[in-house]
């Protein structure tokens, strides 16, 4: 079988043409990491863990480092992963102060019986792994922190309602 | 969001999704990303997809688990898509994206938003691209 790996970086109604080249640029530097994964024997599952840590460590893209924040300013990442050889899959959601949320997502795969854990469970779950800790503050950027301004400041103008724009 | 899917030289499958969600969420909020089935799907029978976009549109219909659904009817891995995204559109009027790779080997990438960020590596070559007509 003739190995492949894609990659994206998120859907998006509008990007700003100064980041289109950094995304460019690193959604090919993923697609890379996980190809190298495959063509030197490994799995898919490893290669699609590769490639999307690399994403997560970049702070362009909305996961990990650099992920969006909450109406609270805080981040609250979710990641799943799955394999197709036995469709076992893994999952974390509402996840804080990690930095890759898939590898914690494959660790509830592998070591546990269940598919998803949230919030707190994650958090015990994800110490007790030896996971590192990191402080929230480390995953936020600056870009992002504007950005959740501005959203509020056109919600409030719109709109009383605390409901607008949050899912 | 982020994503990615693969198959490797054994004919497997795999996919991975991760996301710090919307901006300005409400705190609690979760959307597909860690969903199996919406978030993204992966069986080695059919092939691995990867999604993106409105989480809560994405997940009224299985976005992920509807593509591989319309593959195992005998659609092409870019008809599957965007007869999927085509129904999120116009069922729940959702905007999105996905990545797809069959147990063939065969891959796609599309989105009915403006834009998604993409690459794609085989055969020693990578291809990549942002906007539709790239």
């Amino acid at each position: 079988m003739n190995p492949v790996v894609l990659v994206h970086g998120g859907a998006s109604s509008e990007i700003p043409q100064d980041l289109e080249e950094r995304l460019r640029q690193g959604v090919v530097r993923a697609a890379t990491a996980g190809y190298k994964v495959l063509k030197e024997g490994g799995r898919a599952l490893d290669a699609v863990e590769a490639a999307v840590t690399i994403l997560e460590d970049d702070p362009e893209f909305n996961a990990g480092h650099g992920a969006v924040l909450n109406a609270e300013g805080t981040v609250e990442m979710d990641a799943s992963i799955m394999d197709g050889r036995d469709l076992s899959s893994g999952a974390v959601c509402a996840a804080r102060c990690i930095a890759n949320p898939i590898q914690l997502a494959r660790l509830v795969m592998e070591k546990t019986p269940h598919c998803l854990l949230t919030s707190h469970g994650a958090a015990k779950f994800a110490c007790a792994m030896g996971v590192p800790v990191i402080p929230g503050e480390q995953l936020i950027t600056e870009r992002n922190r504007q950005d959740l301004e501005k959203e509020k400041q056109k919600t409030d103008a719109e709109t009383p309602s605390p409901q607008k724009n949050q899912g | 969001t982020v994503g990615a899917v693969a198959l490797d030289s054994n004919g497997d499958v795999a996919y991975a999704t991760s996301t710090g969600g919307l901006m300005n969420k409400m705190v609690g909020r979760v959307g597909d990303s860690p969903c199996v089935g919406s978030g993204g799907y992966a069986d080695s029978a059919m092939g691995a997809v990867s999604s993106t976009g409105h989480g809560e549109s994405i997940l009224k219909v299985n976005l992920a688990r509807l593509i591989l659904f319309h593959v195992q009817q005998g659609k092409a891995v870019g008809e599957a898509a965007d007869t999927a995204l085509g129904y999120m559109k116009s069922k729940v009027k959702g905007e999105g994206g996905v990545i797809v790779v069959s147990n063939a080997g065969d891959w796609a990438a599309k989105w009915t938003t403006e834009s998604m960020p993409w690459a794609a590596a085989q055969d020693g070559k990578v291809h990549f691209g942002l906007h539709r007509d790239e």
